[in-house]
């Protein structure tokens, strides 16, 4: 998966 | 963000915020792990270091500064506060934070997406938050004290565990290339870890109901 869309969870 | 996630987040924030308004209400934290507590202050600010780096959304922005603001807030109210600081179970909250805090940070070095500073660190609060509510486990078993933990607070909290997972079922079938086995595999043992602290939870719920009732 992409770096942000790992990250853009709380 | 989809609708699970949301509400997910929003249950997630209510609990914190219900446990802070119970403290201040009865101006006690009796039966309340501070060592799980900072746990969770530990998890957030590891996690959310990424607020210097990385830029998500305005949302994402002020919800992590409200996790990690509140989640000191319960600690110095547990720690610091004249009244609410001697209610605390000291002697009984003895659970070795150093047991969960170094095997995850072992962990965190060795199975992450990317051996860099923050990606460790954010590797590392996932794995700890798996385990965090443990000291709060091992608290409620020996004390059967619930006095500080709601019937609000432990719903919410399961809410917010099954939000999320529904979210991670909703995304992979929507997104494509979403998929994170490391935060899937630790959100299942915390689920997991949850399920347990919930069981004792009614256990002891039971068990006071009981002693209140006349005889």
């Amino acid at each position: 998966c992409t770096e942000l869309s790992r990250h853009d969870e709380l | 963000m989809n609708i699970f996630r949301f509400a997910g987040d929003m249950t997630h924030l209510c609990s914190i915020i219900v446990l802070l308004l119970k403290i201040q209400a009865t101006k006690s934290c009796a039966g309340l792990s501070l060592r799980t507590q900072e746990l969770y202050a530990i998890v957030f600010v590891s996690r959310y270091l990424d607020l210097f780096f990385t830029f998500i959304s305005m949302y994402n922005v002020i919800m992590k500064l409200i996790f990690i603001s509140s989640s000191f807030c319960i600690i110095w109210y547990m720690r610091c506060h004249r009244i609410v600081a001697q209610t605390y179970d000291r002697e009984q909250d003895t659970f070795r934070v150093a047991f969960l805090v170094v095997p995850c940070f072992m962990l965190s070095l060795m199975i992450n997406h990317e051996f860099s500073f923050t990606e460790v660190l954010w590797t590392f609060s996932i794995y700890l938050e798996a385990v965090a509510i443990l000291p709060q486990l091992v608290l409620l078993q020996r004390t059967f004290n619930i006095d500080t933990l709601t019937s609000n607070y432990i719903f919410l909290l399961g809410a917010y565990r099954a939000l999320y997972m529904l979210n991670w079922i909703y995304r992979y079938f929507t997104e494509r290339d979403y998929s994170q086995w490391i935060v899937w595999t630790s959100g299942t043992l915390q689920t997991a870890t949850y399920c347990d602290f919930f069981y004792y939870y009614i256990l002891s719920w039971r068990k006071n109901e009981r002693l209140s009732l006349p005889s």
